[in-house]
């Protein structure tokens, strides 16, 4: 497996806050899960109806799961398995290598 | 020998520079391959300086790829940009006056430790690879250590986060080089364009302040013919405008900076897609994403020979 296998189970989540409060628990849940933000690529940028996607490791997606549903912040997971699409992305190039 | 070298796939640090050598050796009438400087790990940053040597001074465009090292789609995009242009120089009129007109200095990976970090040890990496000794975090985010409003909105005094501004302005080694090689060209280089993703959007200065530039009328029309040139490849729509409000705030920016350091025409692509695949974009949406950005890039060259 490209990257010995290190993005298995970690999921791509995205969220929009729609106020002030929601806006609190996401910053609030960026900095408690050390999360990977993809969009926006800071904290600071997280405001009402901005868009964040949010790479979450396999290790912490359960807790960080339940804080969402603890906050009732809406979220859609737009990738389940970032190591199946790795795999994809390049796999086919690191196979024509080893061809 | 890079032949057969496939420009729908993304390729490692050490293959970009092989396909660079390469092209440099069987292009030599439209292509010249330099350093202008050494990275924080101490790899060469090397431009492709592209067109024809008809006359000593020309015009000329700066394309750079890969500040943030996981965007992926941005090195593909520099690369499958200068196979264009040499495989049509002779077919495409267009193609024949800009490279006739103008030189283009195409740095293909600005973030060249990042991106080989990003191929080897963590996929989502951003940043540059520099070490601040007091800190346990490395790197620096390469798009707000430029002296523009230095670490001002936008950008963070923390070595850990990913806009962290650096130590000092052009505390990193790559953008030193690259800020340096822009100065000393700075009445020959008329358009930056910088390759980011992802989010699909054509942003123009500021990024840093909501003010409108004193240029905004060109500016604006050229952005905006860009992305109409784009969108009618396969029908994308990627919205335009002034950084600051189209995306957010921040300071220390390469395309802020190119435009107060007197580039006329500076902007940032960020490319497909907005979130579907994010930094993960397969290679089969490779061609058609570089294909509908080099109808925008050549509209906007072709807004710079004419007179605004």
């Amino acid at each position: 497996h490209l990257y010995n296998n290190l993005y298995a189970g970690d999921k791509l989540i995205r969220l929009s806050p729609k106020n002030d409060y929601e806006v609190i628990a996401l910053k609030h849940m960026c900095q408690q899960f050390k999360v990977d933000l993809w969009q926006p690529s800071s904290v600071s940028y997280i405001t009402e109806g901005t868009i964040v996607d949010v790479h979450i490791t396999r290790n912490s997606s359960q807790a960080l799961l339940a804080y969402l549903q603890h906050t009732s912040l809406q979220y859609k997971v737009l990738i389940s398995n970032l190591q199946n699409l790795i795999e994809k992305q390049i796999g086919v190039q690191s196979l024509r290598n080893r061809r | 020998a890079v032949l057969g070298y496939n420009y729908e796939a993304y390729h490692s640090l050490e293959e970009i520079q092989s396909w660079m050598y390469y092209m440099n050796k069987t292009h030599s009438d439209l292509i010249s391959m330099f350093s202008i400087g050494k990275s924080y790990e101490g790899r060469p940053l090397y431009v492709l300086k592209l067109g024809k040597r008809i006359r000593p001074y020309k015009r000329a465009v700066w394309i750079d790829c890969g500040i943030h090292a996981r965007e992926w789609i941005g090195p593909a995009f520099c690369q499958w940009f200068v196979k264009e242009a040499v495989d049509t120089y002779h077919s495409d009129p267009g193609m024949r006056r800009i490279l006739n007109r103008l030189y283009f200095y195409v740095m293909p990976v600005f973030n060249v430790d990042g991106y080989h970090f990003s191929w080897t040890k963590d996929r989502f990496w951003r940043k540059t690879r520099s070490k601040n000794s007091r800190f346990h975090c490395y790197g620096a985010d390469a798009n707000r250590n430029w002296k523009v409003n230095w670490c001002d909105e936008g950008a963070s005094l923390h070595p850990c986060d990913d806009t962290y501004c650096g130590l000092y302005p052009e505390s990193e080694p790559e953008v030193k080089a690259a800020a340096n090689f822009l100065r000393k060209r700075k009445k020959q280089i008329k358009a930056y364009l910088s390759f980011h993703a992802y989010a699909q959007l054509l942003l123009y200065p500021y990024s840093y302040k909501y003010a409108a530039i004193p240029n905004f009328e060109c500016v604006e029309s050229a952005a905006y013919n860009a992305i109409v040139a784009l969108q009618s490849a396969y029908g994308v729509r990627y919205n335009y405008g002034p950084a600051s409000s189209i995306l957010y705030v921040s300071s220390g920016s390469s395309m802020d900076w190119a435009y107060k350091n007197g580039i006329p025409y500076a902007y940032a692509f960020e490319l497909r897609d907005t979130g579907h695949f994010g930094f993960l974009l397969p290679e089969s949406l490779i061609k058609p994403t570089c294909v509908e950005t080099m109808l925008a890039v050549k509209n906007i060259t072709m807004h710079i020979l004419k007179k605004c």
